[in-house]
């Protein structure tokens, strides 16, 4: 195992069934990636409960119109991982807003088909990453705020 | 593990 891998197993709670297939998959993700990173933090459920989840927080690079984007994602892993998809959303700054579509509602969820019929081990989180990159291309999940416009300017006669 | 990019998105088009 590489210090990358102990280290990511030792964040990882003994809860997570899978933890060797998590653990590798993760180290591959971000040596790929290396504007996400595994975080721990409190995951909370439709049902108001919550739990702590491994995510993956950071960017994804994203081309649009020619121009590069680092668009802000959050993957989180349920303790079933892999044999259940990450649920993921965009994290838009404060800078930025939702641009809801067929794969983003209005919290930032990212729906996607390569999500909905995730099937291990052929759906793998550098799939969905790579999914991602694609879709966001056709169609960013965020945009930047307009830049607040000054007042109406008031006419002097 | 490193700081990360910093977020960015496309301008919005009217």
């Amino acid at each position: 195992m590489t210090l990358t891998e102990t280290s990511i197993k030792k964040m990882l709670p003994t809860q997570y069934k899978y933890r060797d297939l998590t653990v590798r998959e993760i180290t591959y993700v971000i040596s790929q990636y290396k504007d996400l990173k595994p975080l721990m933090d409190a995951y909370v459920f439709n049902d108001g409960s919550s739990r702590d989840l491994m995510s993956l927080t950071g960017t994804v690079p994203v081309s649009y119109r020619g121009n590069t984007y680092n668009i802000p994602v959050c993957l989180w892993l349920l303790d079933t991982y892999p044999y259940n998809p990450p649920i993921c959303f965009v994290k838009p700054t404060s800078a930025m807003m939702i641009k809801t579509g067929k794969h983003i509602d209005a919290n930032g969820k990212i729906y996607l088909p390569y999500l909905h019929e995730w099937k291990h081990p052929q759906s793998d989180l550098i799939g969905l990453i790579q999914v991602m990159i694609v879709v966001f291309g056709e169609e960013p999940p965020v945009f930047s705020r307009p830049t607040t416009q000054p007042p109406f300017p008031a006419f002097q006669a | 593990l490193n700081g990360g990019a910093v977020p960015s998105a496309p301008p919005t088009y009217t």
